[in-house]
């Protein structure tokens, strides 16, 4: 399969959201996604990684309005599944390469981490997928993270686009 | 846009890599992955949280085929960036299930977690983005898995792909 780019795409209007030290036993996720569910708050990004010691941490995003109803319901989480603590972060933004036969292809995620880093910009968040690879970084970083990515990959100016 | 879910997906050809204790300050992936990238290693699904007193883990996934020619270069690795430790789980499957509409669907997510829930099968690492939401499960849970989220989605026969 060959490697096309086909664009960079920016996403502000959503907040990161990170559950601290929870079991890492079968139906906590589904325990904690289906209390957000009942909010009928979309959740967009989910990110687990290996926990350490029986413990995750679980991460996921949400539209910046929803906000205040994710945080009524805190208590709510909190009883339903054992955590440590609940994070919220309004200040991100999701910049996203987008592309096709990225996973046949070496080198294209360190490309775009290397191209953040020459900039000096933090990745605070990785998710990727065969057609896609996220990466969560301050807000008034990306529009910078952006442009680099768009410059590297050589795109024209129609790609950039703003979810 | 309406949801509709395609298909249940397997894959039992990779391996998890954990790379725990990562300083987090921009280059360090950039780093990480052009080491791997040198190994002509493709790199499947990358998953990263968010850091704990300035220290972050990275996760992706590699071929199987490719984990020795991986485990042979952990000291360049290790030269390169600081990490406490490296983790090899070769006994992993990948289950996806597949679909559009996702992102604007509150409560995809959580089904999706409590059919796994209700079988008793953990979670070990989870990544989505609109049109797919992942996870790592025990190699010996990934046929019950997917039946079981192929049956909750009511799809035809046909729709259980092994990557
Ligand atoms: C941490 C969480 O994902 C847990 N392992 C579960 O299965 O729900
Ligand atoms: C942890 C790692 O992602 C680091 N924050 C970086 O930017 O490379």
């Amino acid at each position: 399969e060959g490697l096309v780019i086909t664009g960079v795409a920016i996403k502000t209007d959503e907040a990161k959201v990170t559950v601290l030290d929870v079991p890492d036993v079968p139906g906590i996720a589904a325990k904690l996604f289906s209390e957000v569910a009942k909010e009928k708050i979309n959740v967009n990004m989910i990110v687990q990684g290996t926990s350490r010691n029986g413990l995750s941490e679980i991460n996921f995003t949400v539209p910046k309005k929803d906000l205040i109803t994710l945080k009524s319901i805190e208590e709510k989480i909190k009883s339903s599944i054992k955590c440590s603590n609940i994070i919220y972060d309004d200040n991100i933004a999701i910049v996203s390469v987008v592309g096709t036969g990225m996973r046949s292809h070496h080198g294209v995620a360190a490309k775009v981490f290397e191209v953040l880093a020459s900039r000096g910009i933090n990745i605070e968040m990785i998710s990727t997928s065969e057609i896609k690879i996220s990466v969560v970084v301050r807000m008034e970083r990306a529009e910078e993270a952006a442009n680099a990515l768009h410059k590297e990959f050589k795109l024209s100016e129609i790609e950039i686009k703003t979810e």
